[in-house]
């Protein structure tokens, strides 16, 4: 496995905050917890109306689901296992190379 | 025999050096390949100087790609770029003013010790791999560490931050390096591309404040023949305009170093896409982002060798 595996059941949400409560909501939820944000890069850089997405580990993804449900924050699911996707984009190659 | 390089995959930082190599052997009278100084690994910063050789005065375009290590679509264009600047000049005679009457300085890999990191440990990697004594993590955003508005809104002074802006202004030796090279060229340099992704974007000065630069009119009509020509392509829509409104205010970035330089164009790219794949863009998908950004940059070129 490419990394050792080490993405396997990573996602990456896709959440976009409807008004202000939700952005100050998602700001604190991200500086408490050790996400990797794709888009913005930064939670300070997150605004209202401006799609958020963020790579969860495996063990983080369903906690932050729940948060967001809590929240009635809404959020859909971009890539639902980061490490196929990273298979998949050099995949072609390591098949080459197997050949 | 023949030098079979697929510009459809993704390549790691060795292939792409040696690939640098091998174009520079190959085509002595349109290429020169240069390091402009060394990465915090020690690593060469490579440059490709495109372009025929003359003794007269010639305004220059500075591309550099992989500021963001993540972000792998853009070293794959610029090797798209060089590739075909080079196979189209017989053949295409708008191609061919190009390269003759300007010269393109093109960086395949600005942040090379993060992007071997990204093939190797990380896959999301974002800054560079230099060291902070205090705190363990690593790396800067060479892309928050530029001397302009230096470390102030949408970056952090936080090391183990994404947007972490480095100790000092180029701190980091590769901005050191490209800042010193573009300071020492800047009377010829009349465009700076930094080629990022992800989210089909064609961003200009200024990132750091709302307000207007001076030239707004001749940029916003260079973005606008570069979107359009990018959508002639594919049909895919970019989103262009001064980066504080169109993405976010962030200071401490290239294109507006670049431009309080007096660098007159200065843009930064987006490439695709809009989230779907995000830094995971497919190989299968090289193709057709690299040849539709190609028509971008050509579009810029090509408005430089105009008057506005």
């Amino acid at each position: 496995y490419l990394y050792n595996n080490r993405y396997a059941g990573d996602q990456v949400l896709r959440i976009t905050p409807r008004n202000e409560e939700e952005v100050q909501v998602l700001r604190r939820l991200f500086q408490n917890m050790s996400v990797d944000l794709w888009q913005p890069n930064s939670a300070s850089l997150i605004h209202e109306g401006r799609a958020v997405d963020v790579h969860t580990g495996q063990n983080g993804t369903a906690g932050l689901k729940a948060r967001l449900r809590q929240e009635h924050i809404q959020h859909s699911v971009l890539i639902s296992n980061l490490q196929e996707e990273i298979e998949k984009q050099t995949g072609y190659r390591s098949s080459r190379k197997r050949r | 025999s023949e030098f079979q390089y697929d510009y459809e995959v993704y390549h790691s930082m060795e292939e792409i050096q040696s690939w640098m190599f091998e174009m520079n052997r190959t085509h002595p009278h349109m290429l020169d390949m240069f390091s402009i100084g060394r990465s915090y690994e020690g690593r060469p910063l490579y440059v490709l100087q495109l372009g025929k050789r003359t003794r007269t005065y010639k305004k220059a375009v500075w591309i550099d790609c992989g500021v963001h290590a993540r972000e792998w679509i853009g070293p794959a264009f610029c090797q798209w770029f060089v590739k075909e600047a080079l196979n189209s000049y017989r053949h295409d005679s708008s191609m061919r003013r190009l390269i003759n009457q300007l010269t393109f300085y093109v960086m395949p890999v600005f942040n090379v010790d993060g992007y071997h990191y990204s093939w190797k440990v990380d896959r999301f990697w974002r800054k560079t791999r230099s060291k902070n004594a205090k705190y363990h993590c690593r790396g800067v955003d060479a892309n928050r560490n530029w001397k302009v508005k230096w470390c102030e809104e949408g970056a952090s002074s936080h090391p183990c931050d994404d947007t972490y802006c480095g100790p000092y202004p180029e701190s980091e030796p590769e901005v050191k390096a490209v800042a010193k090279f573009l300071r020492k060229h800047k009377r010829r340099v009349k465009a700076y591309i930094s080629i990022h992704a992800y989210a089909q974007m064609l961003l200009y000065p200024y990132s750091y404040k709302y307000a207007t630069i001076p030239n707004f009119n001749c940029v916003e009509t260079a973005a606008q023949n570069a979107v359009s020509a990018l959508y002639s392509a594919y049909g895919v829509r970019y989103r262009y305009g001064p980066a504080s409104t169109t993405l976010y205010v962030s200071s401490g970035s290239s294109i507006d170093w670049a431009y309080k330089t007096g660098i007159p164009y200065a843009f930064a790219f987006e490439l695709r896409d809009t989230g779907y794949f995000g830094f995971l863009l497919p190989e299968t998908l090289i193709n057709p982002t690299c040849t539709e950004t190609m028509r971008a940059v050509r579009a810029i070129a090509s408005g430089l060798l105009k008057k506005c």
